[in-house]
């Protein structure tokens, strides 16, 4: 993996080669979980990174529940290589790592992705068919438990923000919803789209303050200082519902009504000059300022058990 | 492979609610085939969509119809994305190599 080109997008099957090296090179740290299988058939990876023990305490990151968000799937591959490399060498990485599990599920929606590859490298939603309809596909990001159907998402097959015929129907959602149930043992819960430059947490689909606002804002205002401090990259932070919109359905809403407390959401670079286009260029740096911020809030979790 | 030579992403800046009313408007129309890569939220946030080349000259009338500011984030959708899947290819090949 150390010749594997981080600085370039990959295919979904370069990005699955990718697991299985990264496994085979550290067998004692890296393992890799099927938790699904696409709408489509494809399998439903997880990387597990852990030092020992049995469920223990764990950290969730997600990437590339919107397909065409490229950036983040390339990122989700450098901090899996980054954490197999800092282990044992950085302090503050050494010490979440030797209590706590991480777990990194880097093609979050693999059909999308495909397609990006194959059809439509705009595509954003997962691939399954909706009866009636022509339209195909529902927004992930949209399709769970917490305030679904409200304002903040449409009940359109052939909208960008298609909630689904109900909640959890995407099976790539579902997959990550039984893996939380069973676990049960999760602590933090980072899902990671772009563009836009914005940190968020609960709630998108009301203006209610979430309990711990105080405390999700002030580890979110600690991560995004260090997220500037490397290239000086803006980011904004809030709830997803004051910063960025309304949003229904959302990932981390429903994580956080989990009791999943330190529950994120992260829109990385740009503001908008290449959007989803961003030059591939950009990935490292983009995932090196991206991996401060994390480890602020991994190791806020680790130090605030709960 | 769809193409998408043509295409403009387009930023909005709408100056208040009556024009965040009136782009949303925009949205709704289908056969357009816009796609919003920020949707319309609020007066101040930036509004960026994609739109088809044969949609473009009725959007940016009905932009400048109603005095909404726009500029073109993106001049070509598919130059961009034409360089990617070059710098793709090239580094594939290299690395065979």
């Amino acid at each position: 993996s150390d010749t594997f080109n981080y600085a370039t997008y990959h295919t979904l099957e370069e990005i699955y080669g990718f697991l299985d090296l990264l496994v085979a090179e550290h067998p004692q740290l890296v393992s890799k979980l099927q938790i699904g299988s696409s709408y489509e058939g494809r399998p439903i990876y997880v990387l597990k990174f852990s030092t020992g023990g049995s469920n223990r305490p764990a950290i969730w990151i997600d990437t590339g529940i919107h397909s065409r968000e490229w950036v983040t799937q390339a990122s989700g591959v450098w901090f899996a290589k980054k954490i197999t490399q800092d282990y044992g060498q950085d302090p503050t990485l050494t010490a979440i790592l030797d209590s706590l599990d991480i777990f990194l599920e880097i093609v979050t929606n693999p059909d999308g992705f495909a397609f990006t590859h194959s059809k439509n490298r705009m595509w954003r939603k997962t691939r399954s068919l909706t009866e009636g309809s022509s339209c195909v596909g529902v927004d992930p990001n949209r399709n769970w438990d917490a305030g679904f159907g409200l304002p903040g998402a449409s009940s359109n097959p052939c909208s960008e923000t298609y909630h689904g015929k109900f909640a959890n129907s995407e099976v790539e959602v579902k997959s990550i919803v039984d893996f939380v149930k069973n676990h049960g043992n999760i602590k933090a819960f980072i899902s990671i789209h772009s563009y836009s430059q914005l940190l968020m947490y609960p709630y998108g689909y009301t203006e209610e303050a979430a309990p711990d606002r105080d405390e999700l804002d002030q580890v979110a205002k600690s991560a995004v200082t260090a997220l500037t401090s490397l290239y000086g990259t803006k980011f904004e932070y809030g709830s997803i519902i004051k910063t960025i919109y309304q949003a229904s359905g959302t990932t981390v809403d429903w994580t956080y009504s989990q009791g999943i407390k330190y529950s994120f959401t992260f829109e990385l670079r740009d503001t908008g000059r290449y959007g989803f286009l961003l030059p591939a260029s950009q990935i490292v740096p983009t995932a090196q300022e991206t991996w401060l911020a994390l480890r602020i809030i991994m190791e806020h979790t680790l130090n605030h058990p709960y | 492979k769809e193409n998408f030579a043509g295409h403009q992403v387009l930023r909005i800046s709408a100056a208040d609610e009556a024009q965040v009313q009136k782009v949303k408007e925009l949205e709704d129309l289908e056969h357009l085939q816009l796609d919003f890569w920020r949707g319309p939220t609020h007066p101040g946030a930036p509004i960026d969509v994609r739109v088809p080349f044969p949609s473009l000259q009725a959007v940016k009338i009905f932009l400048e119809a109603h005095g909404i500011g726009y500029t073109t984030m993106i001049e070509d959708v598919q130059a961009l994305l034409d360089e990617e899947q070059e710098q793709m290819f090239a580094l594939r090949a290299w690395a065979r190599s």
